[in-house]
């Protein structure tokens, strides 16, 4: 496994998303994982209908929060997506007005699959197969401008999620992004840092967000429960998937 | 030599300003004074936690101003967390109605 992986360097990630204020993190994080799936698998560009999985998911109203396997599920029952340009996301559900069989599928999936919950594993499979569907606890982001997140479960219990991201990679740290100096190291009691591993997430409030657009978790400590539920499709029916190489 | 005969530089904005300049950034007006008003003790609020996170932040992350600082935690929770979704861990429910029932 290599020690850094960024899908986003394969150009194979959509544009930021912005939910406003439809809870619709759910849908987002699943199109995404889609999209990238797509795209790795087929070399096809493809931005998807959040708009059509709001509309036509099994749960009433989209917009006030939602399963990721229903979004799948959404899919699985639609036989596909129609495009984002076909089918634009208006911020609201239509609720009893899933218009699915008016557009064109620009892309499907087989089935989906839950992950093993450990961290070395969920990096396997994303440097191997590609970006993953992940739910955390949101409560730090309020708050969040840049680097990479190390809260303990106090500031960010692992064990209430409430947001789906897309897992698109991971890396460690480099030197220079420290805050501590030699010099701070020499006065103080804390133990000498090396680089951190962390996680690289897209989120869906925009790109003015964050790192435009992304965040960065801890990645080795289950920071803010990001191994509760690693989900994602799986474009390709074969059943041994062919690994494909992440960029480092 | 005199720390006195320093010039003290720049004067730190006031908290007022700071709330000026994030309603420009974020483009945040408020229908009444009493909004206004509510809005500013929350981003006060929030500052104030920002940097408490800050300051027991293990990792590299910057905390600070936000498109959400002038929201409650509540209202933040409200609007951008998956409310279906959100819960205590299912064991921790159950026991908690294991151990009501055992007290009934």
């Amino acid at each position: 496994m290599s020690q850094s992986c960024d899908w986003r360097k394969a150009h194979i990630i959509s544009p930021v998303k912005n939910q406003g204020n439809c809870r619709c993190c759910w849908a987002i994080a699943a199109a995404g994982n889609i999209e990238a799936m797509w795209n790795i698998r087929y070399k096809v560009s493809v931005t998807l209908s959040v708009q059509e999985l709001l509309d036509c998911a099994r749960c009433e109203d989209g917009c006030a929060g939602g399963y990721i396997w229903d979004a799948f599920i959404t899919v699985l029952n639609y036989s596909g997506l129609a495009s984002e340009k076909d089918y634009p996301f208006r911020g609201h559900a239509n609720i009893h007005k899933c218009l699915a069989s008016n557009y064109r599928k620009v892309a499907w999936i087989y089935d989906y699959i839950m992950l093993p919950r450990d961290e070395q594993g969920i990096a396997r499979y994303v440097a191997t197969q590609g970006p993953i569907t992940v739910i955390i606890n949101s409560k730090i982001l309020q708050h969040y401008k840049k680097g990479i997140i190390k809260g303990t479960s106090s500031k960010c219990d692992p064990w209430f999620v409430d947001h789906y991201v897309l897992l698109v990679g991971y890396g460690r740290s480099k030197a220079e992004e420290e805050k501590w100096t030699e010099t701070d190291l020499s006065h103080s009691n804390r133990p000498p840092r090396h680089s951190i591993p962390y996680w690289i997430l897209k989120n869906s409030w925009g790109a003015n967000w964050g790192e435009e657009g992304y965040f960065r978790l801890h990645r080795g400590s289950n920071t803010c429960g990001i191994t509760k539920y690693p989900i994602t499709a799986r474009v390709d029916n074969s059943a041994k998937q062919q690994p494909v190489s992440c960029p480092p | 030599d005199s720390l006195e005969a320093q010039d003290p530089g720049p004067r730190p904005l006031e908290l007022k300003e700071v709330f000026k300049l994030f309603q420009i950034q974020f483009n945040r007006s408020y229908s009444n004074q009493a909004e206004y008003a509510r809005r500013l003790d929350i981003f006060v609020h929030n500052l104030a936690t920002a940097q408490r996170l800050q300051e027991e932040e293990l990792g590299t992350a910057e905390f600070g101003v936000t498109p959400f600082s002038d929201l409650t935690e509540e209202e933040f929770g409200q609007l951008y967390g998956n409310r279906r979704v959100a819960r205590k861990d299912l064991r921790v429910a159950r026991k908690v109605s294991f151990d009501k029932q055992e007290e009934l």
